[in-house]
């Protein structure tokens, strides 16, 4: 019987419209885009969970150490990248009529710091698939570019830092590129 | 087409909770 008749998604209430046989269910709803996401800000203990389009009001209102900046192309300035300890630098990038959450996370491990920098679009996996971004790091003598698909709400962007799925220095080529004490990385999105 | 100087945003850090710090 369960095989004859189709389900609804658990998130019609919330506006999923899907109507789905019970072996795709399970899939469908830990990506839909009506399901409740939990708050996309790194580094934080916050409890908030809300549906996707209500996560950058909630990151603008209750997160106000975040910048936003309208444009593809920005320049992405972290202050004071050598300070010791574990921290991270978060802007918010408007354009396409997308939001993008850009973030640097140091690690800092008894003295060894790394650097990990990705893009996440506050939108579903399928959104993401049509742009592409490209962060750059630039000294007179050399570059570092990294370009990849943004990661998805879904997605997160811890597992891109874990899955290294992102653009990864040391604390020697920070050197390289950073001037006192400060970081310049370039982001750039664009649709594909 | 003319080239828009990209702006340049200044981020602050904040700090990584504590208590997530055992996740990493």
């Amino acid at each position: 019987l369960a095989n004859l008749v189709q389900f609804p998604c658990k998130y019609a209430l919330w506006g999923c419209e899907r109507i789905l046989a019970h072996t795709e269910k399970a899939d469908h709803q830990v990506n839909c885009e009506f399901r409740l996401y939990s708050c996309p800000f790194p580094g934080v203990s916050c409890n908030w969970m809300g549906l996707m389009n209500a996560a950058v009001p909630h990151l603008i209102d209750q997160h106000r150490i975040i910048t936003t900046q309208q444009g593809e192309d920005t320049v992405f300035f972290a202050s004071d990248i050598f300070r010791p300890g574990i921290f991270d630098w978060v802007m918010i990038q408007c354009c396409f009529g997308f939001n993008f959450m850009v973030v640097l996370h140091k690690r800092d491990r008894y003295g060894d710091q790394k650097f990990f920098a990705v893009v996440q679009l506050i939108g579903t996996h399928q959104q993401a698939q049509n742009f592409v971004y490209k962060l750059e790091l630039h000294c007179p003598r050399q570059s570092l570019t990294w370009k990849a698909i943004p990661r998805s709400l879904q997605e997160g962007i811890k597992t891109a830092i874990l899955g290294r799925e992102c653009l990864m220095f040391n604390n020697s080529v920070a050197k390289l590129f950073a001037k006192n004490g400060n970081l310049s990385m370039n982001v750039k999105i664009s649709r594909c | 087409r003319t080239y828009r100087i990209p702006k340049e945003v200044r981020v602050e850090p904040h700090k990584f909770a504590a208590e997530l710090i055992h996740r990493l």
